[in-house]
């Protein structure tokens, strides 16, 4: 066993030197880490699971790379290696995000891009992986489905100072201020993606479209207190029919709050605070505006 | 930040630069600030002793349109476009804003007819879509769009620069205030006191059926 | 002070609008 151990790294070597990743891949999960033959230690068989994982990731291939990223799971608890928990855990990030839980994806990124070392073990952290990371954190936030965690997650990123010199950041502002983001945007945005964001879903719509009409949906919905489905389609760029659908299961998985009348073919918003309480909002805007007036004559010494 | 606190510093620049400019360079200087887009307010810069000099001068026009910018609306530029210097897009772009503004001072729901007339747009699409881009989200305006009764309900509104004459009747509107005030805080006294006494009265007067029955009881 | 006024002036658009006597009731 263990002349075939070396001969299949010295194979995933010249394999992985020709960019054939998988087949490096391949060659190395023929590596028997469970032999009861030999006893491998910890820290060999998390090396060789993550450097799996990493090279099926090469090749976008989330499937094979779960498997191995599974299987480390089971050693990275207690593995005092860093340089190999942080290949782990951006291994992880990238496969969540390949299979389209973005949200989680962003969770993840967004814990990498906060790692304040800058030297782990043998391996130097630079400002640009970091910054790579932080910026996946705001691309998969923008993708996730619309909704109350979406927006938490949003809150954090706007309020992050770092992603301010990002170059989505006027996408992250838009989004955040829950404001409707019009055709170019979205397609200066798209260019940024990657393909597996960029995927056709089962009806025929892209991750990317989902996205942006379920975000613009909700934009929308702070704006008017009714809209038309014709007009709502034009707002949104999508057919009445195709509007009414999302706009209905959005209400259904209540995350947007509203009404819809099919004889009218009209959408009613509905606030999500109740009446009463928007008046006392009114009254405390209107206190607040009362005492920032006082505060200026105050300060001109009026 | 609201839009006033943004606007404050480039209304200081504007009024220094202003006192010290010659009257040819003053025209500039009215289509730069007039073409500002986070300014929305003229009075300061109107008020500079150098633009009161434009009076009677070639430059007068410019002064004019200053003035224009600080009281007017769209319709008075077109009905005034004869003896006003032709518009840049911008400069359209944010009479129009100031427009929406003085609507929403006399009313708090403004019907899209009466809208689309004032700011000059010809379908619903186009006015909603400036409502939203140029209005709301710009921050001078905050409301709410309704379709069904065609009407923007304002729930906020930046203020204009105040025209002459306009002063006393904010001060008459505060004086309604405090005197509603005033009176919304009695009424609500006497509610309380009217509460205490009739929570009195029914405590006296359950008490008094308690005793009673207590009575009936004894003597059964 | 001009942006006082201002700021004045957009204050005064926020305060209640109606005077009659139901809405005295309902406000309180």
């Amino acid at each position: 066993e263990e002349q075939v151990i070396v001969l299949r790294e010295k194979l995933a070597e010249m394999y992985e030197s020709e960019h054939q990743w998988s087949k490096a891949a391949q060659m190395l999960s023929g590596i028997d880490l469970d032999s009861g033959i030999r006893v491998l230690d910890e820290t060999y068989k998390l090396s060789k699971c993550v450097q799996i994982a990493r090279l099926y990731l090469e090749d976008d291939d989330a499937v094979n790379a779960e498997a191995f990223i599974n299987k480390a799971s089971f050693l990275v608890s207690n593995s005092p290696h860093e340089v190999l928990n942080l290949q782990y855990k951006v291994c992880y990030a990238r496969i969540l995000d390949l299979k389209r839980k973005f949200l989680e994806a962003a969770l993840r990124y967004y814990d990498i891009s906060q790692i304040e070392k800058r030297q782990i073990g043998d391996e130097e952290i630079n400002e640009d992986a970091l910054e790579q990371a932080l910026s996946a954190a705001v691309t998969c936030t923008i993708l996730a489905a619309a909704g109350p965690q979406r927006s938490r997650v949003l809150a954090n990123l706007y309020k992050d100072e770092r992603c301010s010199k990002l170059k989505i950041y006027p996408i992250l502002q838009k989004v955040y201020l829950e404001r409707i983001l019009r055709k170019p945007e979205i397609d200066a945005f798209a260019e940024e993606l990657k393909a597996h964001q960029k995927a056709l879903l089962p009806d025929n719509v892209t991750v990317l479209d989902r996205a942006m009409i379920e975000h613009n949906l909700l934009s929308a919905s702070k704006l008017y207190t009714n809209i038309s489905f014709e007009e709502l389609g034009t707002l949104l760029g999508i057919a009445p029919q195709k509007a009414e659908k999302i706009a209905s299961r959005m209400i259904y998985e209540d995350r947007m709050r509203g009404s819809i009348d099919q004889v009218e073919a009209v959408i009613h918003f509905e606030d999500d605070t109740e009446e009463l309480q928007l008046w006392d909002q009114q009254i405390v805007g209107l206190c607040q505006a009362l005492n920032d007036i006082l505060d200026s004559m105050t300060s001109k010494g009026v | 930040m609201d839009i006033e606190q943004r606007q404050t510093e480039i209304i200081d620049h504007f009024v220094k630069q202003a006192e010290v400019m010659e009257a040819a360079s003053l025209s500039a200087l009215v289509l730069e600030a007039t073409s500002h887009p986070s300014l929305f307010a003229f009075s300061e810069i109107l008020s500079s002793p150098n633009v009161h000099k434009l009076e009677g001068t070639r430059y007068s026009s410019s002064r004019d349109l200053l003035r224009l910018f600080a009281y007017g609306t769209w319709n008075d530029y077109r009905s005034n476009a004869g003896c006003l210097p032709a518009l840049l897009p911008d400069q359209v772009r944010k009479l129009k804003q100031l427009t929406v503004l003085t609507l929403a001072e006399t009313n708090k729901v403004l019907p899209y007819d009466q809208l689309m007339q004032e700011i000059d747009v010809s379908n619903v699409r186009e006015l909603e879509d400036f409502l939203i881009n140029e209005c709301m989200y710009v921050g001078i305006v905050r409301g709410k769009l309704d379709q069904l009764r065609r009407c923007f309900e304002v729930q906020f509104a930046a203020g204009r620069d105040l025209r002459p004459g306009q002063l006393n009747n904010m001060i008459q509107t505060l004086a309604n205030w405090v005197c509603t005030s005033d009176n919304l805080l009695q009424t609500i006294q006497e509610k309380i006191k009217w509460a205490d006494a009739m929570s009195e009265a029914y405590k006296k007067h359950r008490k008094e059926i308690e005793d009673r029955a207590e009575d009936v009881k004894k003597s059964l | 002070d001009n942006s006082l006024l201002r700021q004045v002036s957009s204050l005064l658009r926020r305060l209640p609008t109606m005077e009659s006597e139901k809405f005295q009731d309902d406000f309180l």
